[in-house]
This record gives structure tokens, C-alpha cells and sequence, in this order.
């Protein structure tokens, strides 16, 4: 192996794919899964973790990727098909160091027979091998070397040679233990069990981020809280997760009654900053973390009684609070402090909505997001039609997770409000 | 081995250079190119492509220099910025 001489002195970088092939068949949603593999290839041999930034952070990332042709403002102009294919930019304080750049005039394809077009995987990893500090190999199995070899498979099972994760972890050591670490002596005999844990302990089994399922999602003042039981994870307006580690509900919202273990929705309200957390048939008003008075019953925003709400969101376009149960929604004035006549209204106007969601959410770009399962539905702002390319999972986008994987386990998204029109279904590496 | 061509020989020492095999040429010291440090040269780059290390300009030598690949260069050892470590 050979090193550039450049490392990351972070162990955390942040990536975006900021321009995509033009003429590829492979959609944008493989073309980042891809990258998030390629990315976690080097991750798993150290103690690398790389966090996808969306594309309104404030910050650009460290490793910018873009798909670019011929001259493209840096010195190494690409050739059209075949000949150079991609460079990246070895680690530094420079802007473009990291930036990663892939020959748009090239065939880009995923899984396809040896020969059909290039891989885009197999290069992807190459290439973030520079962005992390390696140049290129003579070694015969190292995917640093500098000619094409070929696709390496699939990219979930791709496990890097040795001579690469040497060279790797010269620069960045290893993770303590890494999941291919083969035991070279017989496992000791188990510990005896631990004595009983207190509440709060750290190593208190905690529910899985990526599983989805959230009993409320919320936009608060910009961060995005998502609640599960007694837990709830906060994203920071740049995406990136506060902690992997859920917080615990009763030690962050005080004065929340002890009883109350699951938030079934939640929303800050934007004429005056208070935050309302909802579970059964009632609601807390908290101004930041306090909480303010008693609580209220949902009748006071206009819900007949007969259970709790499944979601709340508050739309900036009309300062109206919209309020779901089931299929139907009311609707709730802000200013006039009282619920809108001629509701509730069937959830079916919210077109490609699903029905009954986890929660629903404004984001700071003012895109609607409705939840539900492991699947978002994605309203541009001011618009009541779903996204087409609704649904989406979760995870990836939105908490660092790893695409789901395919097969009968993959969380499948709930069926949305129908709506007529043929169904194209593709199945791509990120269905 | 054939003879490699006139335009061979000039394809593949930019080719050299471009990937730092070679030094990049300077117009004020035109230093001479001695044949030895252009088969050394070849052989390094013949190492990267897992050829025979013929250290000639032969004819599967000049068709792996048209092969698909990325564009940053083999050897930085200009400026001592890749540090080659044995094992």
C-alpha cells in the first residue's frame, strides 16, 4: 500500500453526493445507497463513521462527491468513455480536499455482468480510499490499484484486502473490535449475570433508531425530535444525529407526569414557542423544557372525545394546527385560538398520505414529512401531493442508518391512501 | 520484443510522466532521459499493472496504458509525498 502523506485528523466526515450521472439507469436513491456502502467499507476497518449531510447544511461537507465531464475546474480534465474514469482529493484543510469526481461520460452500473459498462461500487471504493489518504497500490488484491478491475461484488458482503486495511489503518488504527475479528481462543465462560441495572444506567437496552415505528416525530425550534417510549433522538438542523444514544424523555421534558412513557405526537406551536407533547386523550404544554400547567384535554383543540391523536403538525404556510386521527383531520386556528368549521375532513386530500401515520412534520425547508413504519412520505412545501417517489425509508435520510436490506425481513412501506394510475415498480438496491 | 514506435515511445513517456513515473519535464534543464531511468520506469508501471517487468515499451505494455483506470497518478514520489512501505 502507499499512503499520500494527508490524513483526517476527525474521525466523524460528512458526505454528499452534489451532482448526479445524467445518463445512468441507476436511480439517485442507488447511486447514494451505493456510496453510503462504499463509504462504510473503509468505516467497519476503523474508526471511521461518515454521516450523509443534507443539501440545505449550512456547512459543505468533507467529502463532496459529483459526477462532472471533461474539464471541471480542477486539473485533471476527464477523457469521455473508457480511459480515466474518477479521481478524489487526498485529506486536507483545502476546500476540495475529499471532493470525490466520477466521469459522467462513463456507463455507471450496479450489479451488472463483468464487461457491461463500470462499476460503480467497485470505483466508489477505490476512490474514497484516496479521499481518506491511500494512493494507489501494486498489490495484486488491493483495490487501490489504479487500473479497472472489474466489479467486487456485492457491495453489502465487500470486505476490503488485507494490504488495503493495513495501509487504512496505518493511518487511522482499528477499531477495537472490528465484526470480522475471528476469536483466536475458545470464548471465556459468561460473566455472571449483572445485578439489577438502575433506571437510567447507560447499558439499559435501548430501542433501535433504525427500526422505525416512532410514536412521534417533531420539528422543534429546527431540531427534528423523534420519540419512541421513554426515549427520543434529537437530528441538529445539519443533520447530523445529537447522539446514536436515545435521551431519556422524563430527564430532558420536566414536570412530564412519570406515568406518561409514550408521546404519540408533538409539535412546537409558532406564535408563542411552546412545545405540546400528546399521549392518550390529553396534551402538556412545556415553554422549552418546563413543563406549563396542568394537562389539557384534546377537546380544547377541537377533538371530539373517543381516543388519542395520532399526529400534529402545525403548517407555517396558513399558522393552522393540523390534528389526525385515523383517516380524518381537524383543523385548529392559532390565532383565533379555536378549531376551524367544516371539519374533520377525510386524510385522503392529503394525496399519497398514508392513513393513521406515526406523526406528521414541517422540516425547516418547509417540505411536509409524514411518518409511518420505516417509511416517510415527502410533501414539497405547499403542496398537498405526495412526492412520487413516496415512500421512502427512514434511515438513511434521516438517522444515519443503513439502507434496508432486501428480502421478505426488509420493512415493507405501509400501504398509502390509493390513488389511481399504473404502478411502475422497479426493484433497486435501496427497495 | 518489436521495436516499440516513434509515437509509442512518445505516448508512453507521457503517459509515465502523467502517472509520476517519470519526473515532469523541464524546458530550462531538458535533462536527458537516460535509457535506464526510462526502463525503470516501465517496470514500476508494469508492477502497478501486475505485467511481466520487462521494463520495455512492448506492445500489451502500451495497450494497458489505454485501459480504463482512475486519473490520479501511480507515484508521487516527486515531492516525497508517498511514502512507500515495504512489508
Amino acid at each position: 500500500y502507499a499512503l499520500s502523506g494527508s490524513m483526517w485528523k476527525k474521525r466523524t466526515l460528512t458526505w454528499r453526493v452534489h451532482s448526479f450521472p445524467q445518463s445512468s439507469a441507476l436511480s439517485q436513491e442507488t447511486v447514494r445507497t451505493l456510496m453510503h456502502h462504499a463509504l462504510t467499507t473503509w468505516g467497519v476497518e476503523s474508526g471511521l463513521r461518515f454521516q450523509e449531510m443534507g443539501s440545505q447544511g449550512p456547512t459543505e461537507p468533507d467529502i463532496l462527491i459529483d459526477f462532472a465531464r471533461a474539464y471541471h475546474q480542477d486539473s485533471y480534465p476527464f477523457d469521455g468513455q473508457g480511459g480515466t474514469l474518477a479521481h478524489a482529493f487526498f485529506p486536507g484543510e483545502h476546500s476540495i480536499s475529499g471532493d470525490t469526481h466520477f466521469d459522467d461520460e462513463e456507463t455507471w452500473t450496479f450489479g451488472s455482468k463483468d464487461g457491461e459498462g463500470t462499476d460503480l461500487f467497485a470505483v466508489a471504493v477505490h476512490e474514497f480510499g484516496h479521499a481518506l489518504g491511500l494512493g494507489h497500490s501494486s498489490a495484486p488484491d488491493s483495490i487501490m490499484r489504479p487500473f479497472y478491475q472489474g466489479p467486487v461484488g456485492n457491495p453489502t458482503e465487500y470486505r476490503l484486502s488485507q494490504d488495503d486495511r493495513e495501509g487504512l489503518q496505518q493511518l487511522y488504527g482499528k477499531t477495537p473490535q472490528t465484526p470480522y475479528d475471528k476469536p483466536t481462543r475458545k470464548p471465556l465462560a459468561p460473566p455472571p449475570p449483572p445485578p439489577a441495572l438502575p433506571p437510567d444506567s447507560p447499558s439499559q437496552p435501548v430501542p433501535d433508531r433504525c427500526a422505525g415505528n416512532f410514536d412521534a416525530i417533531a420539528n422543534i425550534r429546527g431540531e427534528t425530535f423523534f420519540f419512541k417510549g421513554p426515549w427520543f433522538w434529537r437530528l441538529q438542523p445539519s443533520g447530523q444525529l445529537v447522539s446514536s444514544r436515545p435521551a431519556r424523555l422524563h430527564r430532558f421534558w420536566e414536570g412530564l407526569p412519570p406515568q406518561v412513557t409514550v408521546i404519540q405526537a408533538a409539535y412546537a406551536r409558532h406564535r408563542d414557542g411552546r412545545i405540546l407533547l400528546f399521549s392518550g386523550a390529553q396534551f402538556w404544554v412545556f415553554q422549552d423544557r418546563q413543563l406549563e400547567g396542568a394537562a389539557r384535554p384534546l377537546a380544547d383543540l377541537g377533538l371530539p372525545p373517543g381516543g388519542a391523536v395520532d399526529a400534529v403538525f402545525s403548517w407555517p404556510l396558513n399558522g393552522k394546527t393540523y390534528l389526525i386521527r385515523g383517516q380524518r383531520y381537524w383543523r385548529y386556528d392559532e390565532a383565533a385560538a379555536r378549531p376551524d368549521p367544516g371539519y374533520p375532513r377525510d386524510l385522503s386530500l392529503w394525496e399519497g398520505a398514508p392513513h393513521s401515520p406515526d406523526d406528521v412534520t414541517v422540516s425547516n425547508t418547509g417540505d411536509t414529512y409524514f411518518f409511518k413504519g420505516a417509511h416517510y412520505w415527502r410533501f414539497p412545501k405547499g403542496s398537498v401531493k405526495a412526492e412520487p417517489d413516496s415512500p421512502q425509508p427512514i434511515g438513511p435520510k434521516w438517522l444515519d442508518c443503513p439502507a434496508p436490506s432486501v428480502g421478505p425481513r426488509a420493512p415493507r412501506p405501509p400501504k398509502a391512501t390509493l390513488h389511481p394510475g399504473a404502478c411502475d415498480c422497479q426493484c433497486e438496491i435501496s427497495q | 520484443a518489436q521495436e516499440p514506435s516513434a509515437q509509442d515511445v512518445s505516448l508512453g513517456v507521457d503517459w509515465l510522466t502523467r502517472y509520476g513515473y517519470l519526473p515532469p519535464p523541464h524546458p530550462a534543464q531538458a535533462q536527458l532521459q537516460s535509457q535506464a531511468k526510462l526502463r525503470d520506469a516501465i517496470k514500476v508501471m508494469q508492477r502497478f499493472a501486475g505485467l511481466p517487468e520487462t521494463g520495455l515499451l512492448d506492445p500489451v505494455t502500451v495497450a494497458t496504458m489505454h485501459k480504463p483506470r482512475c486519473s490520479l497518478p501511480d507515484v508521487l514520489g516527486v515531492a516525497g509525498l508517498v511514502r512507500r512501505r515495504r512489508r
